[in-house]
């Protein structure tokens, strides 16, 4: 089983 | 005021081919220093990040920054009719509501103008920071598609590894597994068929293929394809554009649990 990541879980917005 | 003019017009016709699918809307940004984009899918999973620098145009006029809000779908349908040697340039007015799309056959007997309608976009800006990644796998952008094509017929995921070994692709589907493992190879004749393997740390990430597959679309706009990798940070796939710029895809990983 896996999960799907969000960008912003890395990226900070701006 | 805003004039583009880009001799390889073909260059664009082939960036819209390659996100028009990820991306529905997107502003484009226009400054002295390039024409660029960045945006999201509706499911902020994957980013498309592109650079057109302003010395790859055979003319760049952009009096003040200037970000012109695009259906991506429609634009590429209207760079769907230029010839593949044509001339495009994209014309917009400072504050006006469209944008001019003109190409000219190579010879000049042929001249249209295509003019589209801008939106308005909220569209979310990501900080990304310069990263040291892990492994930086540089490889034939031809391979690339091929594996993700192949391994998309097996299972949903792809696992990228990168050891002292070589890069791996493995996926698990219903009917079964598949590895692909790829060693460096750098004695080839052609530098364009070689797979450079760079790496400091061994790295293992999962990725869902559907977005792999999506990027592999860039792949006539470059021989090669860089693929970066850290864990703790979304994958980098990047097309570098002749002498312009690129086309960077960034896709976030998935969790095992």
């Amino acid at each position: 089983k896996s999960s799907q990541n969000r960008l912003e879980s890395f990226f900070k917005p701006v | 005021m805003l004039e583009l003019r880009l001799v390889q017009g073909s260059l664009l016709k082939k960036v819209m081919e390659s996100i028009k699918d990820l991306v529905n809307d997107a502003n484009f940004d226009c400054s002295a220093t390039g024409f660029s984009l960045q945006a999201m899918d509706s499911s902020h999973v994957a980013l498309v990040s592109l650079l057109l620098r302003s010395e790859g145009f055979e003319h760049y006029r952009c009096d003040r920054n200037l970000s012109m809000g695009m259906n991506l779908g429609n634009m590429a349908k209207m760079l769907k009719c230029a010839g593949n040697d044509d001339i495009v340039t994209v014309k917009a007015d400072d504050g006006g509501d469209c944008v001019t799309f003109m190409f000219e056959s190579p010879n000049q007997d042929k001249i249209a103008d295509f003019e589209m309608k801008l939106m308005d976009i909220d569209s979310e800006h990501l900080g990304i920071p310069e990263a040291e990644y892990e492994a930086i796998v540089r490889m034939p952008s031809a391979e690339f598609a091929r594996i993700c094509k192949d391994l998309s017929t097996i299972g949903d995921t792809v696992v990228i590894s990168v050891t002292k070994e070589g890069v791996k692709f493995s996926t698990r589907g219903d009917i079964g597994t598949a590895n692909i493992v790829l060693r460096q190879n750098t004695s080839v004749d052609k530098p364009e068929e070689a797979t450079i393997i760079e790496m400091e740390t061994p790295v293992s990430l999962t990725f869902a293929l559907r977005y792999m597959n999506s990027f592999t679309k860039a792949t006539p706009l470059a021989s090669q394809v860089t693929v970066s990798l850290s864990s703790e940070l979304p994958v980098v796939v990047e097309y570098k554009i002749a002498e312009m710029g690129y086309l960077r895809f960034y896709l976030a990983p998935k969790i095992e649990e």
